[in-house]
């Protein structure tokens, strides 16, 4: 992984008694060809390694017998301190019932993760409510029916002839009726260059106003990272983002673009298809990740 | 990359950066400057604004002169669509099995994910906006059994094209990967040679992840092409050229919305052009 190239771009530097500007220069290279291989996008990149060699070329790197080591040390510190600290707390209303809408392109993982938050919230002492908005996917709401079916979770669906708008409204009304406290809003895929699909998430903010709003982000996912979260940030205002699909073995630079874009947190991982493979997001391990 | 005066660092450290952007990967991306470099060089180019049009030249060389048709020679044509969760496989079995139906072909597709919630229900409905039939068995049932039925349903009906279609797998899952190798062992056995296709489905928003997508797959099932979807997004799929270089995979298809007939054949000219769009 990175660790070790760093560690012998800079091993052959021991008992040369300083290291060079062209020797860190080199040291970089090697640091920003790890990341764009890990899928970090390229503005990204060279914002962090850019701080990196800042850092690099202070005292504690340049006069040390390990430059390697510490050279390594600095990225995993700056990539814990982009990704920030653990946070998988929802923001949760002072007055039920708590509205989390889960959005992203399509096959991100959203009804498959609004089925895994169902289950981590009733395990939490929660009443959680399933809605399904995507009414174009075929089969979408019968996928969330299953999965509500399955976990013995309550689903909230008006049929494909109703605007996820009035499904959403009447899904509220609907919980503060059962007593449900959390009404987790499964929408659509859809392009954030989708003028018209993006007003319709803007119509069903503003209706309902969700006090949480996600981001499901495919951890596979390249460059586009940061074009994707940037714009569903600047329409919607995110306040979190769920990375899925961690079980592969894709590296995740994703995440590093869209926290350092968006300055949302990862506050999930979703680590499989069944329901219980959602976990807090953990930004130690995905910088290791990373790392490689 | 417009408005330059003079061929120099700068404008070739600009067209690197946009086939990183365009997830070319960075050794590719650098591969392919270092080239436009020596062939500047060679040809004794003096003008800037003609080195993109150069490098997207070399890029669809590269892919190959033109798209290679899947075969339809076959009584039924059996093919087999497969990928990673999510990346639109379904959704393409539809797209196919509509063009080939306007075209006059007798098409039948296979429910071979029995796995994911309201997988069927989902090609069923699909099925049904195309006006083809689908063969399902029940949810859980062996996907094997289900693709062994449909040939042997294809063979009766005279279809000309059986599309299978299979759950989504992460290919570093090898119990997933052995189902798979097993659909196809089985596949072979209903018809020798079959399947006649495998396409592996990629998604144009991954990131340098899809390379191993194409190895893994490729050495569980062996790959005839790719479809590339929701090229309709800002994503590029710019990986596809070091699938291409390293394991000769050709785009047969590309994905460029969710309605049936959002499908178009790859044209690798129009693909270099995109990059830098
Ligand atoms: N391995 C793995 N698969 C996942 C994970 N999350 C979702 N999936 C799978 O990814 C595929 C897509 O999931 P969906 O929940 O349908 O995605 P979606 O975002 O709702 O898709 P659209 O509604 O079409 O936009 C399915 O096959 C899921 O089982 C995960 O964390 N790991
Ligand atoms: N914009 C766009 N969306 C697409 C395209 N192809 C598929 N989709 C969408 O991507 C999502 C996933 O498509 P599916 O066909 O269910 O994908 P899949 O690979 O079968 O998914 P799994 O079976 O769960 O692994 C759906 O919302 C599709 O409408 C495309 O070319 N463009
Ligand atoms: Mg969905
Ligand atoms: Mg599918």
């Amino acid at each position: 992984g990175l660790a070790e190239k760093l560690q012998n771009t800079l091993k052959k530097l021991r008992g040369k008694g300083k290291v060079t500007e062209a020797d860190v220069a080199e040291a970089m290279r090697e640091v920003r060809m790890a990341l764009l291989a890990a899928d970090v996008n390229l503005k990204v990149v060279k914002d962090f390694v850019a701080r990196v060699k800042e850092r690099a070329i202070g005292q504690d790197v340049l006069e040390s017998l390990t430059p390697g080591q510490q050279v390594v040390k600095v990225v995993h510190d700056e990539l814990i301190q982009l990704m920030g600290g653990t946070t998988s707390k929802l923001n949760m209303s002072s007055k039920p019932p708590t509205v989390v809408m889960l959005v992203g392109l399509q096959g991100a993982g959203k009804t498959t993760t609004v089925a895994k938050l169902g289950l981590y919230l009733r395990k939490q002492g929660r009443r959680p409510l399933l809605v399904a908005c995507d009414v174009y996917r075929p089969a979408a709401v019968k996928q969330l029916q299953v999965l509500g079916n399955q976990l013995d979770l309550p689903v909230f669906s008006m049929g494909t002839g109703v605007s996820p708008v009035d499904i959403a409204r009447g899904a509220t009304e609907y919980a503060v009726a059962q007593g449900r406290d959390v009404i987790l809003l499964d929408t659509a895929g859809r392009l954030h260059i989708n003028e018209e699909l993006m007003d319709e998430l803007k119509s069903i903010k503003s209706t309902v106003k969700p006090h949480e709003i996600m981001l499901v982000v495919d951890a596979m996912t390249g460059q586009d990272a940061v074009n994707v979260a940037d714009s569903f940030h600047k329409q919607l205002g995110l306040d979190g983002v769920v990375l899925t699909k961690l079980d592969g073995d894709a590296r995740g630079g994703a995440a590093l673009s869209v926290k350092a874009v968006t300055g949302c947190p990862i506050k999930f991982a979703g680590m499989g298809e069944k329901p219980d493979a959602l976990e807090p997001f953990h930004p130690d391990r995905l910088a290791s990740r990373i790392l490689g | 990359v417009t408005g330059r005066t003079k061929i120099d660092d700068e404008l070739y450290d600009e067209l690197e950066e946009a086939l990183i952007s365009a997830d070319v990967g960075a050794e590719t991306s650098i591969e392919l400057v270092e080239r436009l470099r020596r062939k500047v060089k060679e040809q004794k180019i003096s003008d800037p604004s003609l080195l993109q049009g150069l490098l997207q030249e070399e890029i669809a060389a590269i892919l190959g002169g033109e798209a290679i048709p899947v075969n339809l020679g076959n009584q039924p044509t059996v093919i087999l669509i497969v990928g990673v969760n999510g990346v639109g496989k379904t959704t393409t079995i539809a797209k196919l099995a509509h063009r080939w139906k306007q075209e006059g072909r007798k098409v039948l597709l296979a429910a071979g994910d029995t796995f994911r919630a309201a997988a069927i229900d989902q090609l069923e409905i699909w099925g049904q906006r195309v006006g083809v039939e689908v063969i399902r068995h029940q949810e859980g049932a062996d996907p094997s059994a289900v693709a062994f039925d449909a040939v042997q349903a294809a063979k009766s009906r005279e279809s000309d094209v059986l599309i299978i279609d299979t759950a989504g797998r992460l290919h570093n899952k090898s119990h997933l990967m052995n189902e798979l190798s097993k659909i196809n062992r089985v596949l072979d056995r209903a018809m020798p040679g079959a399947p006649h296709e495998t396409l592996l489905v990629l998604d144009a928003t991954t990131g340098q992840n899809a390379l191993s997508q194409a190895r893994i797959f490729g050495e569980a099932v062996g790959l005839t092409g790719l479809v590339l979807t929701k090229l309709d997004g800002t994503a590029k799929g710019g990986v596809i050229l070091a699938i291409h270089s390293e394991l000769q995979t050709p785009v047969k298809f590309i994905g460029i919305g969710e309605k049936m007939d959002d499908l178009r054949d790859f044209d690798p000219g129009e693909f270099a052009k995109a990059l830098f769009g």
